[in-house]
């Protein structure tokens, strides 16, 4: 129905404000319905302007910008129907340390709400975990999960033998 | 309602039966590269019901049975098990746990099991329709395509918002 | 033949004169997302003659000209030169150093010099094809985009291998 | 002209046997042009079987074997016809630790030939560098150029002010 969609959009739009300026300290970001269309069929435009920058498309964003930006999006939608669980499968890899900290910590909030499964190569990341499993192939093409500790991971993602 | 545990057997590198027990809070899964991590993620997807063979990475269904390897033979079924904790009757039925079982065969042929006993896809997907975890509701964020809801045509992209109304 | 430097200035992040000197084998460039490593990159496929605004992550050429910052106005012209060590004559001029520069200005507008001197967009290719650092022909692999060629069609992957024919 | 594309093709081919195996330590890949057609028409089909694990799809592969493989590919079509620079961008994002080692020193090996480019994250491919320069924005909006030293990079990348 139309007054829901549009209750639904004004409540991720809100959202996504919200979560690009704490994913980036500050800037602006919006969506917005195409001009000229009937709202139950508009596509959905896309604008993010990082701190300090002016707006310009977000095709000329960096890739961790990119990153980023798509994550307060799919967080924002999240927020407006919070999902029992989510998994996220190596979200961080286009990110340097100081965007994998506040992504860490955005996460770790809603993992209070949420169940989260993260799949990630990033020490960081991990150490926002209640728990890690790790996966393996001591046999070649054979996986085998087995528990690790953060103690057991490497500054660069390495599991090491217990 | 949350999930309590995820069992794998025969399913993509998981040749052997192997259970996630999943706490509540953040889970990290963690290994080297190709060791089987998204077949995880596969395998959750695939057991509440994904039907596309090309989003599990397959060309057809039965790519997600255990090949084999060098030093050890292909099987003929591939299992998933995923068990909700359902103590808030967020999913609507009697029990305190979910059981959810899907199965393939060889031939193609599927089996899909509510609590141990055999049920259609379209019981499963009734069930969990309002729940926020049937397939397409909830939140899964692919790996190398996160930036996808950036780069989609502004009508693709609306899908994903008529999900959340 | 190998490249000596590139100078930018008014391209894209850089806003003020900014030169690399780069020496003979591996050059890293490293810091924070968004700081403009890979406009490094756009800038030296620009520089070669790239013609297509989306190879550069815009929509029209002007995009790569500085667009000012909250504190810092726009700038009217976008200048990219490259040098290369000619000693080899890999390039077929009688310098030891050839200098490349493009120019593009607000109306659209493109200048293209061979060492100071204006040329045409088509001596530079000219010039440089054979070279294996026209642009095409030299080895790049974009930012996301590395698994492209296993993601291609048969036919779309056969333009690659064309090239190195 | 048929000969010189044939030609190419077998060469590319070999050395894409090669760097598989070089980069996976074992395994098989190869090329084949698509059987039925002109060798001047014929698409180009991939094959790919990391060590100790059975051939299958390509699409099956994780993502970190992807990126070797594709660089195993992109590296066998470069060494048959060698350009005089390479520019590499955040090609080590979605490998672990073991395959950034063996990517940094193929990396390196080629080095000698033609000069390459790397933008990078990682400190192990940061270690196979001759020279690091880092690009920062002490001026929000406005990239500088600044000389780095291996020493003054953290174990996560991050560049720690000289
Ligand atoms: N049906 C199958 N039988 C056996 N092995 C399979 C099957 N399908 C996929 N695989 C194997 O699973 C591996 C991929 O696993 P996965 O994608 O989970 O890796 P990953 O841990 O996510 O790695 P990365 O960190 O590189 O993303 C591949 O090597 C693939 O060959
Ligand atoms: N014409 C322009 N004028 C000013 N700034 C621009 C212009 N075009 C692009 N930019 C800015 O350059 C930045 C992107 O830089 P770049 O892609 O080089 O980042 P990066 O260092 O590669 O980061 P990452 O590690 O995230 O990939 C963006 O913030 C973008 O706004
Ligand atoms: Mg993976
Ligand atoms: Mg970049």
């Amino acid at each position: 129905s139309r007054e829901l969609f549009v209750s639904t959009f004004e409540k991720i739009r809100e959202n996504f404000r919200e979560t690009f300026r704490r994913l980036f300290e500050g800037g602006k970001a919006d969506i917005f319905l195409d001009e000229g269309q009937d709202v139950l069929e508009a596509g959905i435009d896309i604008v993010a302007r990082p701190p300090g920058k002016e707006p310009r498309s977000i095709s000329l964003l960096s890739g961790g910008e990119r990153t980023m930006t798509a994550v307060a999006l799919l967080f924002a939608i999240y927020k407006a129907k919070p999902s029992p669980f989510c998994l996220l499968d190596e979200v961080d890899a286009a990110l340097d340390e100081a965007n994998v900290e506040r992504f860490a910590t955005l996460v770790h909030e809603y993992s209070t709400e949420s169940q989260f499964i993260i799949i990630t190569h990033n020490k960081r990341t991990m150490s926002a975990a209640d728990t890690i499993f790790g996966v393996s192939m001591p046999e070649r093409g054979v996986s085998r999960r087995l528990a690790v500790r953060l103690e057991d991971v490497g500054d660069n993602g390495e599991i090491r033998a217990a | 309602m949350r999930l309590k545990s995820l069992r794998l057997h025969g399913f993509k590198s998981f040749a052997l039966r192997t259970e996630f027990t999943f706490p509540e809070g953040l889970t990290c899964i963690v290994g080297p590269n190709g060791c089987g991590k998204s077949n995880v993620v596969d395998a959750i997807k695939w057991v509440l019901g994904e039907q596309r063979p090309t989003a599990l990475r397959g060309s057809e269904m039965q790519d997600v049975i255990f090949g084999g390897t060098a030093a050890r033979k292909p099987v003929g079924m591939a299992e998933v098990t995923l068990v909700f904790d359902n103590a808030n009757r967020t999913i609507d039925v009697d029990w305190t746990e979910v059981e959810v079982t899907r199965r393939v065969y060889r031939d193609g042929s599927s089996e899909y099991l509510l609590n141990r006993s055999r049920c259609r896809l379209r019981d499963l997907r009734e069930l969990l329709m309002d729940t926020g975890s049937g397939q397409g509701a909830m939140t899964i964020m692919e790996q190398g395509k996160i930036d996808q809801i950036l780069r989609e045509g502004h009508q693709e992209r609306r899908a994903v918002f008529e999900e959340a109304a």
